[in-house]
C-alpha cells in the first residue's frame, strides 16, 4: 500500500493518530496511549483498478473482464482498506473493573483500489 | 469548506483542516464506544489500589500453568493474541471485591459487572481468588456461598455452596463461572460471596483487610454470536 503525502491524489493511506490524553480519555483507557485511526483516500482511475496486490480478488478479476469487454460497462473503482488489524485496549469499565479486549479490524494498515 | 478545495475522489467540498480533525476525533470516539458496546465513556473510574492490582497480577502470573491458560491481560506485549474462537471479540475482566456487611461469623463480598458486557457477551470462565490469613492451628472449616439477587432485586438466593477446610494461609481459587453466567439478564449484575466460619475460631479472611490480599474475580468472555437468520 501507499502512504499519503502532502499532495497525494491517488489512492493511499492517510495516517491519523488519536491521542487519548488529547480527548480526555486517559483516565479510563489504561493502554494504549492512542489509536491509529488511519483511513483510505484518493482517486482510483480505471487503469489502477484491481491491479494485483492492491485488492486482487476473484471479484476484481471478474470486474476486469467486464471492463475489458466494454469500457462503458466499467464501474467506478474505490479506494478501500486492503489490510487491517485489531486495536488492543485495556480500560476501566463503569464499575472500575479492568477489562482487556482486542477490537478486530480497527487499524488500517494499507489501502488499495477495488 | 476550504476555499475552492474539492475532494478528489467524490468532488464534495473538502472540509477545512480544523473541522476535518474535529470530525475525525468525533468519529474515533464513536467508533471505539460502539465497538466496546458502551453508550458513553465510563464516568471517572475509581482504580483499585496499586497494591491490590499488583498482588492480583502477581497471583495470576504465579498461576501460570501455561500461557494458553493465562488471562490475556497478562500475556507479554500489548498486541492481540490469537486464541480459539478468533474473529469474535473476546474480553478479560478483572473485578475486585467491594466489602459488604460482616459479623464475627460471616463476611460478604460484592463483585459488580457492567450491564453492557453482561448482555452482549457469554462468560467462558470465571475464577474467584480468596486469600486466607493465618488460621488458628489445625484445619478450619469455612462455608462459601455464592448469592445472586432474584430478578426483582429484592432478595438473594444461594446459587451454590462450597465447604472448605483451610489448612494454611495463602490464596485459594473457586470456579464461579456458572454463578457469573447466571447474572447476564440482570439490570445491574452483581455477584455476592458469603464466607461463614464457626463462631469460636473467627474468620481466616477477616484478619487481613490489606489491599494486597483483596479478593478478586477473573473472567473470560466472548461476544455473543449474532443470531443466525434462518433461511426459509
Amino acid at each position: 500500500g501507499v502512504d499519503c503525502g502532502a499532495d497525494s491524489r491517488m489512492c493511499c493511506r492517510q495516517e491519523f493518530f488519536v491521542d487519548f490524553k488529547e480527548i480526555g480519555w486517559e483516565d479510563w483507557i489504561i493502554q494504549p496511549e492512542g489509536y491509529h485511526m488511519n483511513y483510505c483516500a484518493g482517486l482510483c482511475p480505471l487503469h489502477m483498478a484491481g491491479i494485483p496486490g492492491l485488492a486482487a480478488s476473484f471479484h476484481t478479476a471478474v470486474l476486469n473482464r467486464i471492463k475489458a469487454a466494454s469500457a462503458a460497462a466499467a464501474v467506478d473503482s474505490c479506494c478501500v482498506p486492503t489490510q487491517r488489524r485489531p486495536l488492543s485496549l485495556l480500560y476501566y469499565d463503569r464499575d472500575s473493573n479492568i477489562v482487556k479486549t482486542d477490537i478486530p479490524d480497527m487499524i488500517v494498515d494499507s489501502c488499495g483500489c477495488t | 469548506a476550504a476555499r475552492g478545495e474539492r475532494c478528489p475522489a467524490c468532488g464534495v467540498a473538502a472540509l477545512a483542516p480544523g473541522t476535518q480533525r474535529d470530525v475525525l476525533l468525533a468519529l474515533a470516539k464513536q467508533s471505539i464506544l460502539t465497538k466496546l458496546r458502551l453508550p458513553a465513556r465510563p464516568s471517572a473510574p475509581q482504580p483499585p489500589a496499586r497494591g491490590a492490582l499488583l498482588a492480583a497480577l502477581r497471583r495470576l502470573r504465579e498461576q501460570r500453568s501455561d500461557t494458553a491458560a493465562l488471562p490475556g491481560m497478562l500475556r507479554d506485549g500489548p498486541g492481540p493474541h490469537p486464541r480459539p474462537g478468533m474473529g469474535l471479540q473476546e474480553y478479560e475482566i478483572l473485578s475486585f471485591a467491594e466489602s459488604g456487611s460482616s459479623t464475627s461469623r460471616t463476611v460478604h463480598l460484592h463483585f459488580r459487572f457492567s450491564r453492557e458486557l453482561a448482555r452482549s457477551t457469554e462468560i467462558l470462565q470465571a475464577t474467584l481468588y480468596l486469600f486466607w490469613a493465618a488460621p488458628s492451628p489445625g484445619a478450619q472449616p469455612v462455608t462459601i456461598r455464592l448469592l445472586r439477587p432474584d430478578p426483582a432485586g429484592t432478595n438473594t438466593t444461594v446459587a451454590s455452596e462450597t465447604r472448605l477446610e483451610v489448612q494454611r494461609p495463602g490464596w485459594t481459587t473457586l470456579d464461579v463461572g456458572p454463578a457469573v453466567r447466571s447474572l447476564s439478564g440482570q439490570e445491574s449484575p452483581r455477584l455476592t460471596v458469603e464466607l461463614e466460619v464457626l463462631e469460636d475460631c473467627g474468620s481466616p479472611l477477616l484478619a487481613d483487610h490489606s489491599d494486597s490480599h483483596r479478593p478478586f474475580v477473573v473472567a473470560q468472555a466472548r461476544a455473543r454470536t449474532p443470531h443466525r437468520v434462518r433461511r426459509r
